[in-house]
Parts: structure tokens; sequence; C-alpha cells
């Protein structure tokens, strides 16, 4: 495993940290989306299939496990301080996602299988899962600071494993082309979010140091 | 090894 990999899970990892923590302390749903957030326990679900019949490492297999764990507690913790009165933000018809995302699975896959299907599904969805998101960050306005930090860094992750494949495929003539593909759509749907981010944040701690 | 096996990153 190189740096950039290393560097990209463990910024996936703080993400969801990050998130479980502004949900538990404020105990408020508020500016997170929920479609995304059951969008991901769908990703991890169908991706970690292989947690069944393929042993890659215990790092992977923890790492795996984490995830889906971690995603459909995150969707507990939304339902139970989501506040049915409160006028919500979180419109994007979420089915387009599944939709399109399931035709790029028939389309593109290493083997017309049910697991290989399943696999390349979880990565498109993935590439464009946090879009709910965003939307609802755009209609809130302002949004907490953890928001913004979790949205980075989980934007980081999949723009860490970009340096990672170029490495792999020099290093060890490795290129994974759908997950290659799918994960610079997803940098792409999250540049206008790092460039506000970069704006408003980086900037302003910048600002504010004497 | 074909490409299907080689899934071994999250």
């Amino acid at each position: 495993m190189n740096i950039f990999r290393i560097l990209g899970d463990i910024s996936h990892l703080i993400s969801i940290l990050i998130l479980i923590h502004a949900v538990s302390t404020t105990k408020s749903a508020q500016g997170i989306s929920l479609k995304t957030q059951a969008a991901y326990v769908v990703v991890f679900v169908s991706r970690y299939l292989d947690l069944f019949f393929r042993y890659v490492s215990l790092y992977n297999t923890l790492m795996k496990l984490f995830f889906i764990v971690s995603s459909i507690y995150v969707v507990f913790l939304l339902n139970r301080y989501k506040k049915n009165s409160e006028k919500t933000n979180d419109i994007f018809p979420v089915w387009y996602l599944f939709g399109g995302a399931f035709v790029f699975a028939l389309i593109f896959n290493y083997e017309f299988s049910i697991v290989e299907i399943l696999w390349s599904f979880s990565l498109w969805l993935e590439s464009v899962a946090i879009i709910p998101q965003l939307v609802v960050l755009q209609r809130t306005g302002e949004a907490q600071l953890l928001t913004t930090h979790y949205i980075f860094a989980l934007g980081l992750y999949r723009a860490l494993y970009i340096p990672n494949w170029i490495y792999r495929y020099y290093t060890e003539g490795r290129m994974d082309k759908i997950a290659v593909i799918s994960g610079i759509l997803q940098t792409i749907v999250y540049s206008d979010f790092f460039y506000i981010y970069y704006k408003k944040v980086v900037k302003n701690l910048k600002f504010k140091l004497p | 090894e074909s490409e299907a096996d080689a899934h071994d990153e999250l």
C-alpha cells in the first residue's frame, strides 16, 4: 500500500467520525442528507459482498466492516434526531442516481455476474451519492463548519485515490478502469465544493491567525 | 488473475 491510498482511507475514516461526532453532539440531523447517507449504506453493502468469499488482508476486512457498520449507524442516528416538523431541504430525486448507477453497472463491468455488477454499481453510485448532500448545503445556505469538514474529508478520500492509481499503474502495471473513471467522476462532482471550501474555510482560518 | 479477482481497494 502506498501513502496516497493510506491517506485516502484515513481521510474516509475521519470523515465518518466527524459526521457521527457532529450529529451526536448537536443531537440534530439538520443539514445532513439522509438520502446521501442511505445511498452510502447501499454502496458499502453492495461493494463488500466479497467479505464472504475473498480475503485480502486483516486491514481490508476491518475497514470494510467499519464502513458497513458505521454507515448503518449514521442512518440510525439521523432517523433518531430527525424532526418531522422541520422543513426538509433533502429534495433531490435520489432514484435517478440509483437508476443511472445501475445502467452504468450493466454496461461497464468486468464480468456479467451479480457480484461484479453490484461491485460496479457501488462505484458509480458512490461517485454521485454526495449530490443530495450538496443540494441540502446549497438550499440551507449556511452550513455548520463540521458538516463542511465532513464533506471535504469525504471528497479528499477519492481524490487521494487518483495518485494512488497512478502510482499503482507505474509500480504494478495495474489499472482498474472502472474504479479510475468513476473515481475521477466523483472528484469532479466535488470540485465546485472544494473550491468553495478553499475560499471559505482555508482562507478564513488563515485570516484569523495572529 | 483477472481484473474482477483483483478488487483489493476500498
